[in-house]
């Protein structure tokens, strides 16, 4: 950032640049632009540390979230329902959430929902054998909510703590796509009432601000309980997770950082923040 | 949308001579504005409001456009150049077979699906192609293309997950002289810009095979981030185009701006959707009207 000694014009647009190439979006570096405009005007920054500082309070404030781990010990099976544009990181999140329990001891298992994309299953039960988890499948080509049911039915029979569900990518604008979401949610719940626990939404830190449209459309048709943002180790910051924040108040848990088994974090948007301005 | 923005900043104007300094310096506000909600790079867009505010300034305004229209139409006129209008866009595969196509880019952008779509396309072209799995690390990712390959009756590379993607390449180059497969379609595995192992093994490919097309895939969503990626991709090796995909979704896909300003490369395919029919040409003026919303 600038190495004026007091805050002007450039350093302004210097900041607003550093939001809107993090992908905060438009409206959302607007926003943070107006409130920080108001608070210089009440005399809250002296020079540009300071400044820096408010805007990392104004960040933190409409991200408005601590950091929100599953609570896997409110229901067993619990159940977690994967979903998400495609190429996103879903597959890959699961695999990676798949070790993560058992690391901490619990039993899972997965269920390949994704009958649709060419080799789906195989890609899933790799992940299964690289976390040492069974994966629930079926033949490619067969319904969606047919594997949701599979695997309902197994993880309550074998009394496992997680079931992960994967599911095919889809645009949210493909509208009989979210109705068949829809239509495995209600089959997941039917089997064992009050499932899926949780409705993971993964997003890909690349995509710009279509993130928001995205997390709407999934919200909505299948009530998002929790988002995953994958590839951090990229050059992509990430910052419409603030918008989404912002709007509509979704935990955050997880960060993907890589292609591997341990690639996965629990979000920490101190961590998030800070790295937004690196 | 930005056209009734325009109007709207011009409402006073009608039939009145030139376009003034503040028309244009509002005007230019809301093209901004319109051009950083649909993705484009924050300097990109710089660079072209610098650009079309220079074309617009004392700008007779027609009897025949309103001021509004006649502001938009320098926008779209300029856009639709920079996307590419009037530029040669098609595949070159003017080399003696088997002629390579080396599709490479981020992780999850649509490389293998669409390796197998062009694949397709080239066949109803009669053309013989041949998938070649390259791609060693992502789970069933050769499974992936080789499923494909079956779906399209279209011969795909017996690649195994132990050997060396290069090998891998050269094999198949080997394979297809041997067998008359005129086209050689490599599939490379998802990665980041930044990973220099890599990036090296692209340059180790391309300097192999010497592929005719070396071709970047990008997904119509990306944000800001799709400078770096093409710049990065671009400067290590000299990309002949691009695959634009995921175009059948909602996103405004101003990254195909930036990836247009940062390599002047042509956008030469896009994809359409999942099946293996949706892959089309790409074309600069309708993209141009999707970006301007
Ligand atoms: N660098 C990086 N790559 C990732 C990360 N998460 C996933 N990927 C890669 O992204 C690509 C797509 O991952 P998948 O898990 O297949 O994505 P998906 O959402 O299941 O894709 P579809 O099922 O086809 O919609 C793969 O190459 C993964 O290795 C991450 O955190 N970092
Ligand atoms: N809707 C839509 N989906 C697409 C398009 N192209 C690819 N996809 C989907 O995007 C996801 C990722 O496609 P892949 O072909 O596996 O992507 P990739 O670049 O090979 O991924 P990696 O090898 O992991 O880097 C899959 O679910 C595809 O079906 C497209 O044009 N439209
Ligand atoms: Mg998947
Ligand atoms: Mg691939």
């Amino acid at each position: 950032l600038s190495s004026s000694q007091n805050i002007d014009e450039d350093l302004l647009e210097e900041l607003e640049e550093v939001l809107v190439t993090a992908d905060f979006g438009m409206q959302t570096t607007m926003a943070l632009m107006q409130s920080l405009e108001k608070r210089i005007a009440a005399g809250e920054a002296a020079d540009p540390q300071a400044l820096r500082g408010l805007l990392k309070d104004e960040i933190r404030q409409r991200l408005r979230l601590e950091a929100a781990p599953l609570d896997l010990e409110r229901s067993s099976p619990f159940v977690i329902m994967v979903v998400g544009v495609n190429g996103v990181g879903k597959t890959t999140t699961i695999g990676k959430l798949a070790h993560q329990f058992v690391s901490q001891g619990k039993t899972v298992l997965l269920g390949a929902g994704d009958t649709f994309r060419a080799a789906a299953a195989e890609q899933l039960t790799v992940w299964g054998e690289r976390a040492g988890v069974e994966v629930i499948r079926q033949e490619s080509g067969s319904d969606p909510a047919a594997v949701a049911f599979d695997a309902a039915k197994a993880a309550a029979a074998r009394k496992v703590d997680v079931m992960i569900l994967d599911t095919a990518g889809r645009l949210h604008t493909k509208l009989n796509l979210m109705e068949e979401l829809k239509k495995i949610r209600r089959v997941l719940d039917r089997e064992l009432p009050g499932a899926p626990h949780e409705t993971l939404l993964v997003g890909d830190a690349t995509t710009g601000q279509n993130a928001l449209v995205q997390a709407r459309f999934f919200q909505e048709a299948v009530a998002v309980s929790g988002l995953a943002l994958t590839k951090l180790d990229g050059t992509a910051r990430g910052g419409m997770l603030v918008a989404i924040g912002n709007e509509l108040g979704l935990p955050v848990r997880y960060v993907g950082i890589g292609e591997g088994l341990e690639d996965l974090r629990p979000f920490d948007p101190d961590l998030f923040v800070e790295a937004l301005f690196e | 949308n930005l056209s009734e923005k325009l109007d709207s900043v011009f409402k006073k104007l009608r039939g009145h001579g030139v376009l003034s300094e503040d028309n244009i310096k509002q005007t230019m506000r809301e093209v901004r504005l319109a051009l950083l909600e649909a993705d484009v790079n924050f300097r990109v867009v710089k660079e072209f409001v610098a650009t079309v505010r220079e074309r617009a300034v004392g700008k007779e305004v027609l009897k025949s456009l309103n001021p509004a229209q006649q502001v938009i139409k320098v926008v779209r006129d300029e856009l639709g150049r920079l996307m590419g209008e009037g530029e040669e866009n098609s595949l070159d595969l003017a080399a003696r077979p088997p002629v390579a196509i080396m599709l490479c880019g981020l992780q999850g952008a649509g490389k293998t699906t669409s390796c197998a779509k062009l694949a397709l396309q080239l066949r109803r072209q009669k053309r013989n192609p041949l998938l070649v799995p390259a791609d060693i690390y992502r789970p069933a990712a050769i499974d992936q293309l080789k499923t494909l390959g079956k779906q399209l009756d279209i011969a795909v590379f017996d690649s195994q997950p132990d050997r060396d993607p290069v090998l891998l390449c050269e094999e198949a180059h080997r394979y297809a002289e041997l067998n008359g497969y005129d086209t050689l379609i490599l599939d490379t595995a998802g990665r980041l810009h930044i990973d220099e192992q890599l990036m090296d093994e692209l340059v180790r490919i391309k300097a192999s095979l010497q592929p005719r097309e070396i071709l970047l895939v990008a997904d119509a969503m990306t944000g800001q981030d799709a400078v770096n990626v093409a710049e990065s991709f671009n400067a290590q090796l000299e990309i002949s185009g691009v695959v634009l995909t995921k175009l059948d979704g909602d996103a405004r896909g101003g990254a195909a701006l930036s990836i247009r300003a940062v390599t002047g490369k042509p956008i030469k395919l896009v994809g359409m959707g999942e099946k293996l029919d949706a892959l089309e040409v790409f074309h600069p003026d309708r993209m141009a009207q999707r970006i301007l919303g």
